[in-house]
Order: structure tokens, then sequence, then C-alpha cells
């Protein structure tokens, strides 16, 4: 999960 | 990385250099809504704390050094360097109504309950509305100047490539995040009224003001 919550957008 | 992206980027970082210009060089900030940009530095204050434990882009970490700086020297010119010229009497909106549902909701609906997380969350609610201030000074006062319009019209317009982005994005990627889309679109929706009047009336040759009527 915790890659799935990386926000990648401003 | 998309093109839609990209463009949204761009024309939030064309906003927030159209606001900063416009007061830098006119040595005024009246007509803009000092809450509005309190709000905003914020939101990147809240959203961009990610800076310190995930590491995405060197593009993504540029981004979000310069909105958070850009924030705060906007913020500075209004309330320090020209605060003589702050327009307070007409920037009367409740912030509380904004600030207190918005950190009710992103502890009531969140991807995760972890502090960072809520604070992502948070920032991505408090965005949603942080222009409501502005857009309540502007009609208000029943005008914007043309470069204040410009500033909204980027503003909005970054929101707008954003969704455009996530439709992009969910099929091409199979990506989506809910939280992100509500609030992005509810943004969206608050600068339609704003952009009808852009398009319409702010086109005419030398038209130096544009009104709002509420």
């Amino acid at each position: 999960i915790e890659d799935e919550l990386g926000h990648d957008e401003l | 990385m998309n093109v839609f992206r990209l463009a949204g980027d761009i024309s939030h970082l064309l906003a927030i250099i159209i606001l900063l210009l416009k007061i830098w060089t006119s040595r005024s900030c009246a007509g803009i809504s000092g809450k509005s940009q309190v709000m905003f530095a914020i939101t990147y204050t809240a959203r961009y704390l990610d800076l310190f434990t995930n590491f995405i882009s060197l593009y993504n970490s540029t981004m979000k050094i310069i909105f958070l700086g850009a924030a705060y020297a906007t913020l500075y010119l209004i309330y320090v360097r020209f605060k003589a010229t702050y327009d307070h009497n007409h920037d009367t909106f409740r912030v509380e109504f904004l600030l207190i549902p918005t950190v009710i909701l992103s502890v009531l609906i969140n991807h995760d309950f972890s502090p960072l997380e809520i604070l992502w969350t948070f920032s991505i609610y408090l965005e949603s509305v942080a222009i409501l201030p502005q857009l309540f000074m502007v009609s208000k006062t029943g005008e914007a100047e043309s470069i204040t319009s410009h500033y909204l019209f980027a503003l909005g317009s970054y929101r707008a490539l954003y969704i455009i982005n996530w439709v992009y994005r969910y099929y091409a990627e199979g990506f989506y995040d809910l939280i992100a889309i509500v609030a992005g679109v509810v943004q969206t929706v608050l600068y339609c009224d704003f952009f009808y009047l852009y398009i319409t009336k702010g086109s005419r040759a030398n038209a130096t003001e544009m009104s709002i009527e509420a």
C-alpha cells in the first residue's frame, strides 16, 4: 500500500 | 507524465508567475484575496511534506519547491511588502467555513489513516475551495483587473487540464485516485462561471476590466 499511495502529481 | 499533466503544471506555474509579477510591477496587491493565498500556502505546505520522504523525480521535486517558494513569496508581498495596498475591507470571506469542514473531511475520508496521508488529503480538499475568497472578492467588488482575470483563467485551466490528465491516465494506465478526481472536479466547477465571463467578456478588443455579477 506504501507504493500505491506515492502521490506522483503536484 | 503525459502532455495534459505537463500543460496543467505549466498553466499552474504561469498563474503563479502572473500573480507575482502583477503585484511586483504595480507595487500593489489591490483586488487580490490574501485569504485565498494563505490557503494555497497551507495547501502546498501540507501536500509537499513528502519532499522529505518520497522522491519521485527531479521534475517533481523542483516544481514542489518552486510552488512552495512562490506561495510564500506571494504572502510576503501581500502581508509585508505591499501591506498598505491590501484590500482587507473587501476580503471578508469566512475561511473557517472552508478550513473546518476540510479538516474534518480529510480525517473521515482518506486513503490511509496516517499523518502524511491525512495531510495530503486535507491539501486536496482545501485546494479545491481555496479560490473561493478570491472569487467572492471579485463578485463583491463587481470587477477584476484584466491581469487578475488572466491569473484566475490560468489557475482554472490548470485544474481543467488535470481532469483531462486523469481521464487519460485511467484509459492509458488504469490509474485513478477518486479523492483527487472528485475534489478536482469540484474545484474546476467553481471556475465555470468565471470561465464563461472570461471568454465572453474578456475577449473584447480593449477590455481592461471585466465585471462579474454574482
